[in-house]
């Protein structure tokens, strides 16, 4: 473990606490893509299959735990609770994400570390992930006025993957034979999906003025 | 696990 890890394990979760908080909170889950959530309880169901066969550490099982939970409820909300459903806008969130998922699996059986079971699932998972956020991006572009904490959301989920990055430098660097081309590509990939989202998020914090996406 | 296994990561 890393202080880079650490950071981006912490800005991971934080971001998933801000969704629940405002889900929960003010029973309203307009400007979230129901998609990118879905897309994500695939990504933490596929990556955490090894969680009853190997073990790590209480820090990584209570994670993986914390991450699976809050991703499932956050869709069982959206779907399933009488008010929260109701403030969902079914209309704009109209990505077709399942045409995410089947170019993923391919590539996932197409290109892995070792083709077993786990491993293909594993690696499912990464593409799944880098690409999970774009019916959410494309939702913000839609409704274009983005409230304070799904911004925040957003800004969180992108910045952990960011943090990965200077850790998987760290591990390179510090652990002989820390090589996995594979992790690195999907998570560079999945934080440069962010980078026109930054810039405007920047833009916004630094003019004060209201996160506004271009059409 | 071998130590410069990326599953340890979350």
């Amino acid at each position: 473990m890393n202080i880079f890890r650490l950071a981006g394990d912490m800005t991971h979760l934080a971001s998933v606490l801000v969704l629940l908080l405002k889900i929960h909170t003010i029973k309203s889950c307009a400007g979230v893509s129901l998609k990118t959530q879905e897309l994500y309880a695939i990504v933490f169901a596929t990556r955490y299959l090894d969680i009853f066969t190997s073990f790590y550490s209480i820090y990584n099982t209570l994670m993986k735990l914390i991450f699976l939970g809050s991703s499932f409820s956050i869709v069982w909300y959206m779907r399933y609770h009488k008010t929260v459903r109701r403030t969902y806008d079914r209309e704009q969130d109209t990505f077709r994400h399942w045409f995410l998922v089947l170019p993923c699996l391919l590539l996932a059986l197409l290109i892995h570390e070792k083709f077993t079971f786990l491993e293909v699932l594993w690696t499912f998972s990464l593409y799944l992930e880098a690409v999970a956020i774009l019916p959410q991006l494309v939702l913000l572009q839609r409704t274009r006025n983005i409230d304070n904490l799904t911004g925040q959301y957003v800004f969180l989920l992108g910045g952990y993957r960011g943090f990965y990055i200077l850790n998987w430098i760290y591990r390179y660097l510090t652990e002989p034979h820390f090589v996995h081309w594979i992790t690195w590509i999907a998570g560079l990939v999945q934080t440069l999906l962010y980078a026109d989202f930054f810039y405007y998020y920047f833009q916004s914090w630094k003019n004060n003025k209201k996160l506004q996406l271009p059409a | 696990p071998k130590d410069d296994d990326v599953k340890d990561e979350l």
